[in-house]
């Protein structure tokens, strides 16, 4: 198994979101390219990256392979990789990774027992979505994080606000108001949702700029699924459980 | 009363 990214933006913005969740990661690689699902551990939010043999400059992968890193060791290393440094990975037999970054920092990585089990993904249907930019949601949930810890998200017909409300205050946020920076809004049915900003927030600055585009998707009382658009990347879907009245 | 509820549940 050898892979080999074109730059290191993409695998920052990657292991960056990982590590909002998890210590330990496993990924698999196939002949396809690399996968990795994981739910963190009080299980509220799941995350779910596919990355096709395509987006790498260079990638083989003979024998399906599982393989477990610490987060915050891969992280240190990756790092280390300018904003146009290649990463390459492969494994050792003596089960190290080696990753060398740019042309000539070459580490080797222990890798640890891999406790992977086969996560599903929630089987929901998804009556609305909404897409932004990741900036301009960066910024939405900033504003509603003063007054709340908790996002509610509410569509009607093809329009929708995002709303928070706490001991101190509350606060709506009007999506018509800034069409610019919405690309689309549609709901079959109208929704609302609530949804936790202590697991919202870092998922989407980990993955920052790096993704263009976001679009969430939801139902009443129902996940939230957020796709961050990666330019190389296929999938990196974050599902959140919402919350609920019990 | 509102409560954070698991993505398990939702499998």
């Amino acid at each position: 198994f050898e892979a080999k990214t074109s730059g290191s933006d993409d695998l920052k913005a990657i292991i960056s979101a990982i590590s909002t969740l998890v210590e330990e990661a496993t990924f698999v690689a196939t002949a396809e390219g690399i996968t990795f699902r994981g739910m963190d551990p009080s299980h509220v939010a799941l995350i779910d990256i596919s990355w096709p043999n395509s987006a790498f400059e260079k990638y083989e992968c003979d024998s399906d392979i599982k393989f477990g890193v610490r987060i915050d060791e891969f992280s240190k290393l990756i790092k280390r990789a300018d904003k146009k440094d290649s990463i390459e990975i492969s494994i050792s037999e003596q089960n190290m990774l080696l990753v060398t970054v740019g042309k000539n920092k070459k580490y080797k990585m222990r890798l640890i027992e891999s406790s992977a089990t086969d996560t599903p993904l929630p089987k929901i249907p998804y009556d609305s979505k909404i897409t932004l930019s990741s900036s301009r949601f960066d910024k939405i949930l900033g504003d509603v994080q003063v007054v709340s810890d908790y996002l509610t998200i509410h569509t009607s017909d093809s329009k929708a606000d995002f709303s928070g409300k706490g001991d101190s205050g509350e606060v709506v946020i009007d999506l018509e108001k800034d069409i610019d920076e919405i690309g689309e809004i549609s709901s079959k049915e109208d929704s609302i949702g609530t949804y936790s900003l202590e697991y919202l927030n870092p998922v989407v600055k980990a993955v920052g700029t790096t993704a263009g585009q976001i679009t969430c998707e939801f139902s009443s009382a129902k996940p939230l699924r957020i796709e961050f658009k990666v330019a190389n990347i296929g999938r990196i879907h974050f599902y959140l459980a919402p919350r609920v009245e019990s | 009363i509102r409560g954070q509820s698991s993505i398990t549940n939702y499998f």
